[in-house]
């Protein structure tokens, strides 16, 4: 998905 | 923004909210690994470089200052106030954080996603949390007595990461949310050094005694 590149973890 | 990652987060917050419960009311570190301290504040700086470039939410950018301004607080705190600094068992702290370092900077510089500088340190990063607690269970093992602030402080850190590993097998289930080789592993391995202070800290407060790892 699109969202793997998102690093909306900390 | 699950259960898991929500729960992971506090016992993270929980964690450093304790680490600096013991050095301003109790003005005392001893215990703690500076070592392991600089190692989070270098964890923090190298990888929250994307801080003011992308925007995930506004609990993501607190949470990010959060962990930078107290990291580097508490290695301000253990080096120069007067008082905190004194009860530094430096001379007990000896691992050395280069080896740690200079490892994790080869490794990101040849495991990464994609090589670019933001990528490369993000991925350091990684690393470098992932053996973060060494030189501090290091010195857990050579203090005799271990303080409750300071077992509570490594408990906390420590399921902080297992619930992290529960927010990624719930991401995935729900989501399809894929974590990255390189976070899972590396998550796992810090995780996994966990294991043997869990179980020691677990008995010492089932037998409600004192805290003790065996040399």
């Amino acid at each position: 998905s699109k969202e793997e590149d998102v690093k909306d973890e900390l | 923004m699950n259960i898991f990652r929500l729960s992971g987060d506090m016992t993270h917050l929980m964690s450093v909210i304790v680490l600096l419960l013991k050095i301003h009311t109790i003005k005392s570190c001893a215990g703690i690994s500076l070592k392991t301290q600089e190692l989070y504040a270098l964890v923090f700086a190298t990888r929250y470089l994307d801080i003011f470039t992308d925007f995930v939410s506004v609990y993501n950018t607190i949470m990010k200052l959060i962990f930078l301004a107290t990291s580097f607080s508490i290695v301000w705190y253990m080096r120069h106030h007067k008082i905190v600094r004194r009860s530094y068992d430096k001379e007990q702290d000896t691992f050395r954080h280069l080896f740690l370092i200079l490892p994790c900077l080869i490794l990101a510089l040849v495991v990464n996603e994609k090589f670019t500088f933001k990528e490369v340190m993000w991925t350091f990063s990684l690393y470098v949390e992932a053996v973060a607690i060494l030189p501090q269970l290091v010195l857990l093992q050579r203090t005799k007595n271990i303080d409750n602030l300071t077992g509570q402080y490594v408990f906390l850190l420590g399921a902080y990461r297992a619930l992290y590993i529960l927010n990624w097998i719930y991401r995935y289930l729900t989501e399809k949310h894929f974590v990255h080789w390189i976070t899972w592993i590396s998550g796992l391995v810090q995780t996994l050094l966990y294991a043997d202070f869990f179980y020691y800290y677990i008995n010492s407060w089932k037998n409600n005694v004192r805290l003790q790892l065996p040399a």
